[in-house]
């Protein structure tokens, strides 16, 4: 364990605190992407499946029920919670997610480090998280002003794989034979992909106005 | 801890 990958896990964990405050505070999901909240769901269910073969840590156990657990949560309350769906944007969260798992698992059979269910489905889940932001930020598009929360729920949820690419490169670096390269790789393709929402949110911050991304 | 398919991490 090292800081960059701790900051990472703290400010992963960070964004999840803030969606689910936003969503219990306002008791609404409106401007959250359900269909982001159901890939990331997928992507840790896919990725720990060794929760229960392979013990690692105190801390790398409760991450991953905290992670698996609040994504659920999540997605239960944006289906069934009597209040809190009937706030969710159904007619501009329209992504057709289905190619991204599609498209994420064929990728996985193709390029895994193992050809075992358990390493095809941790490179799927890889993939996928790289690109399981894209009807988030299709919906901030869509609807305009985005609400302080959800604009930090986006930050953070960005910010923490920019920390792990430090990660991966500190850990290049002092351990020997350290290669990381689908993750590696796939998390430079998943922080890209929030670059122009880093623009406008620091645009946002520094003229202390509202956020505001471009249709 | 460490795993031997080095899938230590989040």
């Amino acid at each position: 364990m090292n800081i960059f990958r701790l900051a990472g896990d703290m400010t992963h964990l960070l964004s999840i605190l803030v969606l689910l405050l936003k969503i219990y505070a306002t008791k609404s999901c409106s401007g959250i992407s359900r269909k982001t909240q159901e890939l990331y769901a997928i992507v840790f269910m896919a990725r720990y499946l060794d929760l229960f073969t392979d013990f690692i840590s105190v801390y790398n156990t409760f991450m991953k029920l905290i992670f698996i657990a609040s994504s659920l949560a999540i997605v239960w309350c944006m289906r069934f919670h009597p209040v809190v769906r009937r706030s969710y944007d159904r007619e501009l969260d329209t992504f057709r997610y289905f190619f991204l798992v599609g498209a994420s698992f064929a990728l996985a059979l193709v390029w895994h480090d193992k050809f075992t269910l358990q390493e095809v489905f941790w490179a799927f889940s890889i993939y996928l998280e790289a690109v399981a932001i894209l009807p988030q930020l299709v919906l901030l598009q869509r609807s305009g002003n985005v609400d302080n929360l959800t604009g930090q729920y986006v930050f953070f949820l960005g910010a923490y794989r920019a920390f792990y690419i430090l990660n991966w490169i500190y850990r290049y670096m002092t351990e020997p034979r350290f290669t990381r390269w689908i993750a590696g790789i796939s998390g430079v393709v998943q922080t890209a992909l929030y670059a122009d929402f880093f623009y406008y949110y620091f645009i946002s911050w520094k003229n202390n106005s509202k956020l505001k991304l471009p249709a | 801890g460490y795993k031997e398919n080095g899938k230590d991490e989040l």
